[in-house]
């Protein structure tokens, strides 16, 4: 333990294996969100790029995100070939925790979530799982600070034997908590 | 969202993940690098935005 604390070592580089197909389901709402096209446009390009199988819908309502997802998590499932990784893109008008459909009924961001967690969806148990989201979270608008000192925090983990319902997911939002996204 | 060119972050999420090869963490670095360095002008006034990225990710994710 001494000579590891003196002589820190590498992190082990390990991968995520992407031989297996790759899916992804787009939710947009584009009712009253000028530019979404625009936006819907550059995630087809990209996802064809990354060799995705993509889905699109536009204006789902509240409802219709968490049948849109459970359908995505059935042919996910279904799927004759090994899947390697899913990316769940959503698009629409927000609050901390909820996006506002097409209805403009609310539907919670943490129930869109549990879809594809290691317990719902087999398939991707230990798999990748990327959820982007354009929406707002909150109506603050930061107007910027003066550039300061960084600061860092590593927390190291062990290898756990069996795998927790929430491991292999990243949330990728377009704003932090409580901002509004431009 | 800007209305002819789509919203920052999408716009810039997917010409970087085009154009850059890297795992997924670094990518998303270079993303909020280029939208911290970015203002928006809402209401005649100049905003910061930037994006925030929780992973629970156990693996390097290379997507290309």
């Amino acid at each position: 333990l001494e000579s590891e604390m003196s002589n820190p070592q590498p992190l082990e580089e390990e991968k995520y294996d992407m031989s297996g197909s790759r899916l992804s389901l787009t939710l947009c709402v584009t009712k009253a969100r000028k530019g979404s096209e625009e936006d819907m446009d550059a995630l087809k390009r990209m996802f064809h790029h990354l060799k995705f199988e993509s889905t699109m819908k536009s204006n789902p309502t509240a409802e219709q995100f968490l049948e849109e997802l459970d359908k995505f998590q059935q042919t996910i499932d279904d799927w004759e070939e090994p899947v390697s990784c899913a990316f769940v893109v959503l698009m629409a008008h927000g609050e901390e925790g909820l996006l506002e459909g097409e209805d403009e009924k609310m539907v919670r961001l943490e129930d869109l979530f549990e879809v594809l967690n290691n317990k719902n969806c087999k398939a991707l148990r230990g798999k990748p799982k990327v959820y982007i989201i354009q929406a707002c979270r909150g109506e603050h608008r930061d107007l910027g600070e003066e550039m300061g000192g960084d600061q860092v925090a590593m927390i190291r983990k062990n290898h756990p034997q069996t795998i927790p319902t929430y491991t292999d997911t990243m949330h990728i939002y377009s704003t932090v908590e409580g901002h509004l996204s431009y | 969202r800007h209305e002819d060119n789509g919203s920052g972050f999408i716009q810039t999420l997917t010409d970087v993940f085009i154009n850059k090869r890297g795992p997924i963490t670094e990518l998303l670095e270079e993303v909020t690098r280029r939208m911290a360095d970015t203002e928006v002008i809402q209401e005649g006034k100049p905003r910061k935005v930037n994006p925030e990225v929780q992973s629970t990710l156990r693996k390097q994710l290379i997507l290309q």
